[in-house]
């Protein structure tokens, strides 16, 4: 099962 | 046009050098970053730093009315709430002839007045439009920087197929980069070797790498992405494990770059 990652959650590793 | 198919409304960051837009879309899955520098016009100026608001979906509607003969001139005055846009046939065949009205393209989902479908009618001739401005928040932040482990260039007309092709087969798409390979395979619930459907790559692809890369995408925002091909020929596939994609058309005096982030397994 796939889950989509959110841009956000790269954003905030800075 | 190929941005409002991910954001519906956007800043463009207007300045000497150049006009600049970057959005996320709804989602927060994909992001587009565009830039046309000041050389890309015909003539440019800009006496003052200011983000112009735009409804994309509207805009989008208004530049249909555009032919590819067509130059199309966008103003905006300080202080002002629309932008102005202004197409003139190149070759004033036709009388000149002159069309405004004030379109509050804010709510997309209201239908066209009638008037609009006169306005179509008599292209190509003088048609004067202007768009409803809107104040939005723009992302400040821009996109870190980012060392990409792979770089696949290739013919953006070919990455446009595959991706459609795919489209069709299936909703995840797997992006494989090796030393000499880059497989493109669509997945399937249970995915196995024997159950990817791999498509060719055709010459005119180029591989850049420090290490393989096998990254997960939905198919729907490539698509979506690939929709720009028509400004470059050629489109660059920038990747590292477990990084956002970067698939970036390039052109003469700008560029437009779309992010994606990846699917995860559990």
């Amino acid at each position: 099962q796939l889950k989509q990652k959110s841009l956000t959650s790269f954003f905030s590793k800075g | 046009k190929s941005c409002s198919i991910l954001v519906t409304d956007a800043n463009f960051e207007c300045n000497e050098e150049n006009i600049m837009l970057q959005a996320m879309d709804n989602s927060h899955i994909a992001l587009v970053s565009v830039e046309i520098g000041a050389p890309g016009f015909t003539s440019y100026r800009c006496d003052r730093t200011m983000p112009l608001g735009v409804d994309l979906t509207s805009l989008t509607k208004v530049l249909r009315c555009a032919k590819d003969e067509n130059i199309c001139t966008l103003k905006a005055a300080d202080e002002a709430d629309v932008l102005n846009l202004v197409y003139d046939a190149k070759s004033a065949f036709f009388s000149p002839f002159f069309f405004a009205f004030m379109w509050h393209g804010r709510d997309a989902s209201s239908p066209f007045p009638p008037f609009f479908l006169l306005c179509s009618a008599l292209l190509p001739l003088f048609i004067h439009l202007n768009i409803s401005l809107s104040s939005q928040t723009p992302i400040t932040s821009s996109w870190p920087e980012t060392k990409y482990d792979t770089r696949v260039t290739l013919p953006s007309a070919e990455f446009t197929r595959i991706v459609r092709d795919l489209s069709q087969l299936g909703e995840h798409v797997r992006i494989e980069v090796s030393k000499e390979v880059v497989r493109i395979s669509k997945l399937k619930a249970k995915s196995s070797a024997e159950d990817e459907d791999n498509d060719s790559i055709p010459t005119g692809v180029v591989i850049e790498m420090n290490q393989h890369v096998s990254l997960t995408f939905s198919l729907k925002y490539l698509v979506n992405f690939s929709k720009s091909g028509s400004l470059s020929g050629e489109v660059q596939l920038l990747m590292s494990n477990d990084v956002p994609l970067l698939v970036a058309y390039d052109f003469t005096q700008g560029y437009i770059r779309c992010y994606l982030a990846p699917k995860i397994g559990d």
